[in-house]
């Protein structure tokens, strides 16, 4: 086991504990400046681990990033595990990264659905949602980016229990949803929100459940473009952009539309890259030139929400 | 552990809004179990679907029979699970 994290294999995918056990270095290694916040358990009880980098202050306006709420897309969790990292040597060095910090706090949660990541490892590596039974059905689990409460119920998702994009009982039944939710109201100051998937390559803003635009539409669409130009700037790699309806398909329930209702202006969510030829099984060789490149594209949201407050 | 033999992953890109409307029409053939990998957008915008071995022969047959072309993104998806087991073994160990 590496002993820091100078030490840990970013280019390589890791299981649930080692994940746990790189939270905790990073956090033993930088203690001004990263905490490990525990929002809530899982269905079956694993910490959802957040980790927050902060240099100071009180309530800072804060972004926040997910990666992993669909669990199978192992890219976003090894992802996640480098942007924390990069963060941490980042600060102090690259001043785009430094002024952000001095202003404003960030919020990574790695491994968003727990229960599902740890199922991939060890019994399913195609499983999507998270893992909580059904009553009266044999199909486990919910599609987490379903069960928000943003057109909960409406086209776009499944009142199937078996289906991959069942949305659950009602809004916010998962914890691993429900934690973030409350958060997000509690901490009351988010200003970016960030959700990170894999793949397809796209970045997209609200609206999912809805082909009303957002009031923010031209800016939102605006950023999204000079993020992706950034992001294809490292490996040419291209992305799709636009608001979820207009660029993919209706889906109702979704993280960040729910987000976008409750204020949190800058909301996008990430398809990561996408080689067209393995899919969910991206080549561990494909981490690090994805979490390299999707970084740029998180520095223009990052540096964007910096400098126009609101 | 559920394991994957002669799961296929096809790969299909709709010529017209008829093929994405019959491609669609496959999320509803509950029986074949298919997982949309990369689900159905639009018009020349690439599905992944991964096909369970015992759904292939009806996959294979509606798609041939709706004259949609389709291409074979993963072989057989155990094999690429097992390369990714062994790789991970490799590193840790």
């Amino acid at each position: 086991a590496p002993r820091n994290t100078d030490n840990f294999d970013y280019s390589r995918y890791h299981t649930i504990e080692e994940i746990y056990s790189f939270q905790d270095m990073l956090v033993a290694e930088n203690l001004g400046m990263v905490s490990k916040i525990v929002i809530g358990s899982s269905y079956q009880g694993r910490p959802l681990n957040v980790l927050k980098f902060s240099t100071g202050g009180s309530n800072r306006p804060a972004i926040w990033i997910d990666t992993g709420i669909h669990s199978r897309e192992w890219v976003t969790q090894a992802s996640g595990t480098w942007f924390a990292k990069k963060i941490v040597s980042s600060y102090g060095r690259d001043p785009a990264l430094t002024a952000i910090l001095d202003k404003m706090d960030i919020f990574l949660e790695i491994v968003t659905n727990p229960d599902g990541f740890y199922y991939t490892h060890n019994s399913n590596r195609m499983w999507r949602k998270t893992r909580k039974p059904n009553p009266g059905s044999s199909c486990v689990g919910v599609d987490p980016n379903r069960n928000w409460d943003a057109g909960f119920g409406g086209p776009g998702a499944s009142n199937s229990p078996c289906s991959e994009t069942f949305r659950g009982p009602r809004a916010h039944s998962e914890s691993e949803v429900k934690s973030i939710v409350d958060f997000v109201k509690q901490h009351g100051n988010i200003k970016a929100f960030v959700s990170i998937h894999a793949y397809s390559q796209m970045l997209l803003y609200p609206y999912g459940y809805t082909r009303t635009p957002v009031q923010d539409q031209n800016e939102l669409h605006a950023l999204a473009k000079r993020a992706i130009t950034d992001l294809a700037s490292l490996y040419g790699t291209r992305y799709r952009y636009g608001s979820i309806i207009n660029t993919i398909y209706q889906a109702s329930g979704g993280t960040i539309d729910w987000t976008y209702n409750q204020g949190i202006k800058y909301s996008f969510t990430f398809e990561l890259r996408d080689t067209g030829r393995y899919g969910f099984i991206l080549p561990a060789n494909q981490i690090i030139p994805t979490a390299q490149e999707t970084w740029l594209a998180l520095m223009a949201i990052m540096d964007h929400t910096l400098k126009n407050p609101y | 552990k559920k394991t994957f033999e002669g799961d296929q992953v096809l790969r299909i890109v709709p010529k017209d809004e008829v093929q994405l409307s019959l491609i669609k029409d496959l999320e509803d053939m509950i029986e074949l179990e298919l997982d949309f990998w990369k689900d159905v957008t639009d018009v020349d915008t690439p599905v992944h679907i991964r096909v369970p071995s015992h759904g292939l022969q009806s996959t294979r047959m509606y798609l041939e029979s709706q004259g949609i072309d389709y291409s074979v993104m993963i072989e057989d998806l155990q094999v690429i699970l097992d390369e990714e087991q062994e790789e991970m073994d490799s590193a840790a160990r």
